[in-house]
């Protein structure tokens, strides 16, 4: 597995406080909105998960009904991509 | 060569480099200006950008970078820089603006947290300061200024993503600002904060629900901005007031400018709305940047007429 971002949608109230748990783990960064505690109800979550962590919280969603699609399914190859050392400049 | 591709986002140490660069190749159009140190004591730079003509008495002020992932901030700063120096007395529209007003530029407001993105942690958010007792490291620039401090929508726990630091500008990153503009009110009519993702135009209150007196005026600003860049780009740029288009946001830094009297002030969220996020490939940064210009020019050269 590589880290990946998914966008989930929470349907109920229930699914909410699932979520801001889920994004309060160190495995995860959330992107969308800047807080667990702006999450919403019908309001897609942005979510970086670490590989380690993808299959745990992928099922953890499936589980509970969770609606969510992949947005990023490989985040290393974009980083490798903008942190690549192509300057030319001799400083 | 190598110098200003826009194509690629620039360490924290080009950028310095650059706009070192800039400053020597550009002396008759800017003036480098060092407006206070960082945590960690790097510096924060703030190039002034002129026409060449006289004084006037009228500056915009744009800062890039506060958020340390939000890459394609301060990549919009140094395209800014470029295209301004490049196009002067080429396009009507960067002449206008710079034969008719001062440019302020903070290219990267959070220098620690930017380096710290390159080097450590990709998706890093905050400052990098820490405080005896606390083990979490970081405050979130844009919920420590002194607007209706640390309310709902911050979070005084110093573990959050949207920690408001011990107290309001409390961070050194923020008092250079603060200082900056405080010195500078009666020169600066228009700011601007430039963040990402999500492609928004934004404008104060982010603190309260309440509508700010020049509500009206302000949205049909961000209206036309946003008609420019669907037109002109095809992409869907949506506006309004920061708390109701997107949540509270207690401690942001264009709130507090309104409230120090700069009634022109907006946030802008560039580019994307999620495919990629905080990792928007480079080929994507021009497209990013001349669309967020489009935004930036059409509103400008509105409050100038103003």
């Amino acid at each position: 597995e590589q880290d990946k971002v998914l966008s989930i949608t929470a349907a109920t109230l229930e699914q909410v406080s699932l979520l801001q748990n889920i994004s309060r783990h160190n495995e995860t960064v959330l992107w969308q909105p800047a807080s667990p505690s702006h999450i919403a109800m019908n309001t897609p979550v942005h979510l970086y998960i670490q590989s380690s962590s993808v299959t745990r919280v992928t099922e953890l969603l499936q589980t509970h009904g969770f609606s969510f699609s992949v947005l990023l399914d490989n985040t290393q190859n974009l980083i490798q991509e903008q942190t690549r050392n192509n300057t030319t400049d001799p400083k | 060569s190598g110098g200003m591709n826009n194509e690629r986002y620039h360490s924290l140490e080009d950028i310095y480099h650059l706009v070192n660069k800039t400053s020597q190749e550009h002396p008759d159009m800017t003036k480098l200006i060092l407006i206070g140190s960082s945590f960690e004591k790097n510096p924060l730079y703030v190039l002034k950008l002129s026409g060449r003509r006289g004084p006037v008495d009228k500056a915009m002020w744009m800062d890039c970078g506060i958020h340390a992932r939000e890459w394609i901030s301060p990549a919009f700063c140094i395209w800014f820089i470029n295209y301004a120096l490049t196009f002067y007395k080429e396009i009507p529209d960067i002449t206008t603006l710079l034969d008719k007003m001062d440019i302020y530029i903070l290219p990267v407001m959070n220098p620690d947290g930017y380096k710290y993105t390159w080097t450590t942690n990709r998706m890093w958010r905050k400052n990098r300061s820490v405080k005896e007792g606390s083990s979490c490291v970081g405050v979130d620039l844009n919920r420590n200024f002194d607007a209706n401090w640390c309310t709902a929508g911050a979070s005084s726990n110093p573990c959050s993503d949207i920690y408001c630091g011990q107290y309001p500008e409390s961070e050194p990153e923020v008092q250079a600002v603060t200082k900056f503009l405080r010195s500078h009110k009666d020169s600066v009519k228009l700011y601007f904060s430039i963040h990402s993702y999500s492609q928004l135009l934004l404008f104060p209150y982010s603190y309260t629900l309440e509508q700010v007196p020049n509500h009206t005026e302000l949205f049909e600003l961000v209206q036309e901005a946003s008609f420019k860049i669907r037109r002109h780009y095809r992409n869907i740029y949506r506006y309004g007031s920061g708390a109701k288009t997107i949540y509270l946001a207690p401690g942001g830094s264009d709130d507090w400018v309104y409230d120090q009297g700069i009634i022109y002030s907006f946030t802008f969220e560039l580019q994307d709305r999620g495919r990629y996020g905080f990792l928007l490939p480079p080929n994507l940064i021009n497209n990013a940047c001349n669309e967020a210009f489009a935004g930036v020019k059409t509103i400008a050269m509105r409050v100038l007429e103003k």
